[in-house]
């Protein structure tokens, strides 16, 4: 869960 | 990408021209907190050091060093170059509190607690909240210039429709982002009290005046 997490926005 | 975000991403872009043609135009940073600029270019240089570390694509990288570029820009005119228009009698909010809860928070929530996670936290908390000494300091001289108000109603308007853009994402991926859902949410109510104003005055051609 935690290293699916995936920052692409701004 | 969706049609919200990109609107989103194309107002936050706006927003920040907009300040830099109000501040060139007339001369002055009146009115502008440099508080709320300040923990704007906080928000950026800890949110986007993933510059360093993540590739996600020419948009996001250009965009983000646009945002923390400009900010750090904006934080000399009114430090240096238009220092003289700037009132700090009116800029008295208390940002030790904001920042001081922002960590608070994002040593509880965050994805991970490693540096990089815990500084993303934080940039997310203190930007719903950055505002905050902007709108002080409107609320203490009770009007805006008009071009102050589309800087403010763009700012705010882009993480309105952020929040569009995470349904969408919600429905169409699955993807879900719970501390910016509910740090956006935040961030969006803050402004409530200004979009009504926004709208049932300056959108009616009359000046920006608090009731």
């Amino acid at each position: 869960e935690k290293k699916e997490h995936k920052k692409d926005e701004l | 990408m969706n049609i919200f975000r990109l609107v989103a991403d194309l107002m936050h872009l706006a927003s920040i021209f907009i300040l830099l043609l109000k501040i060139q135009k007339t001369r002055s940073c009146a009115g502008i907190s440099f508080k709320t600029q300040l923990l704007y270019a906080i928000v950026f240089v800890t949110r986007y050091l993933d510059l360093f570390t993540t590739w996600i694509s020419l948009y996001n990288t250009i965009m983000k060093i646009f945002f923390i570029a400009s900010s750090i820009y904006i934080l000399y005119l009114m430090k240096y170059k238009f220092r003289a228009t700037y009132d700090p009698i009116l800029d008295t909010f208390r940002i030790e509190f904001l920042l001081g809860g922002s960590v608070i928070l994002a040593l509880i929530f965050n994805y991970d607690f490693i540096p990089m996670e815990i500084l993303w936290s934080f940039s997310i908390f203190l930007e719903s909240v950055a505002i905050l000494p902007q709108l002080f300091m409107l609320s203490r001289t009770g009007e805006a210039e008009t071009i102050t108000t589309h800087y403010i109603f763009a700012l705010g308007g882009y993480r309105a429709l952020y929040l569009c853009n995470w349904l969408w994402r919600y429905i169409f991926d699955g993807h879900v982002e719970v501390y910016a859902w509910i740090a956006g949410v935040i961030q969006t109510a803050l402004y409530s009290d200004f979009f009504y104003i926004y709208y049932t005055k300056v959108l009616h051609g009359k000046k920006f005046e608090l009731p």
